[in-house]
């Protein structure tokens, strides 16, 4: 199965097309293996652990407002996974 | 079906065996019709319910097409149980149903959503293997044969837009496009992603206004008030490239372009904390909001013939 850990997803907020812009720059550099999981303002995207700092760096050097809105993307599946484990023996 | 648990998330054997469940409680108004079979060759399911009559007008929904977005074809299950339960209690699905059919695919990507399951939950696109290259999938919602290969979509396989190598190339699609053809009478189609809080109507790959769109607009309008009405959850709406981003070879602006008045698109809601991992106990509510705006959109297409 993939593994997420340490992958983070940020919701990002371009105050302007400019910064939309600066974000799109983003999904043109394939080593960080970004993830954009939607494309309105705001923006999200999941972001594996080794390209956090660059992305962070690159954010807030931009002024572009971000925040972290999964810390930790495999905590959520691994809760996930554990709920349906949970109920569905008795359920079907 | 009864006892089925709908507030957690089912593995894609688990569905077909409520679909088959479903149709085997209500052999009346309850049929399954496979379409097609998916790239690796799992059957593509479509629901029928029908009160009789052949060739009826009818409506379409399609959920699950982006593997990834479990609580869409979480939320078909629901719906599916909700017609056939408010099938003569609910005068507006009551009436509905005794003119017209519903269809309903709760998986058009059942190979994408396995794999969502067994190895990697992260997974969009379905499972084609590209030539040439070593990335995996297309993006079904970019093979549409309106506006192919335009912006908003890619030609490179890797790319989770990556639109195929032509339009209709994927079974997946395919199979509704002969489906959508050979049927010829289909009113209404709405087509269910998650998640960002939007109804959408054509179109997405160009500027061009819809012909209806002011019907579209007031439609849409009222079926997010309606879906608002539940819970509060605030929707936007309008055409796809106004609200969102422009984005070609999508459904909803082929079956518009086929002909089909009342083709919408849902992104179902965003508790803006979990993005595509919403935890199941918001599956029931948010297809419970939804229903309400499905209602108001398959009722004015009843009350609207074309």
């Amino acid at each position: 199965k993939g593994d997420f850990h340490g992958h983070q997803v940020f919701r990002i907020v371009p105050k302007d097309d400019v910064q939309l812009a600066l974000v799109r720059v983003l999904e043109d550099i394939l080593d960080l293996e970004l993830d954009f999981w939607r494309w309105v303002t705001p923006v999200d995207v999941r972001v594996p652990s080794h390209s956090l700092q660059v992305v962070k760096t690159y954010l807030e050097n931009h002024c572009i407002k971000y925040f972290t809105m999964i810390k930790d993307l495999q905590a959520l599946l691994d809760e996930e996974q554990r709920q349906m484990k949970s109920i569905a023996p008795a359920g079907n | 079906t009864d006892t089925f648990h709908y507030t957690t998330y089912h593995t894609l054997s688990e569905i077909y065996s409520f679909q088959d469940m479903l149709v085997a409680e209500n052999p009346k108004l309850v049929s399954k019709t496979v379409i097609g079979q998916s790239y690796e060759g799992r059957p593509l399911n479509v629901l029928k319910f029908s009160t009789g009559g052949s060739n009826r007008p009818a409506i379409w929904i399609d959920t699950g097409i982006h593997a990834r977005e479990w609580v869409t074809q979480a939320s078909g299950i629901v719906f599916a149980k909700k017609i056939v339960t408010e099938y003569g209690t609910d005068s507006a699905v009551t009436e509905i149903l005794n003119r017209m059919d519903v269809f309903l695919e709760m998986v058009v990507n059942p190979d994408g959503y396995h794999f969502t399951h067994t190895n990697n939950r992260m997974w969009r696109k379905n499972r084609k293997q590209n030539r040439g290259s070593t990335c995996v999938g297309v993006d079904l919602n970019r093979n549409w044969n309106a506006g192919f290969g335009g912006h908003g979509s890619s030609n490179n396989p890797c790319s989770e837009i990556y639109r195929g190598t032509r339009a209709h190339s994927e079974p997946e699609v395919k199979s509704i496009v002969n489906f959508v053809r050979s049927h010829g009478n289909i009113k209404a189609f709405i087509s269910i992603h998650s998640y960002s809080q939007m109804l959408l109507f054509p179109y997405g790959y160009t500027r061009k206004p819809a012909k209806d769109q002011a019907e579209l607009d007031q439609v849409a309008q009222k079926a997010i008030t309606a879906l608002a009405s539940l819970y509060g959850t605030s929707y936007r709406y309008g055409s796809i490239i106004t609200t969102i981003y422009q984005s070609s070879g999508g459904s909803i602006d082929w079956t518009y372009n086929q002909g089909i008045k009342y083709s919408y698109t849902f992104e179902l809601r965003d508790t803006g904390h979990f993005g595509f991992i919403l935890p199941a106990n918001q599956i029931v509510p948010t297809a419970n909001e939804t229903w309400l705006a499905l209602k108001v959109i398959m009722d004015h297409t009843f009350k609207n013939p074309y």
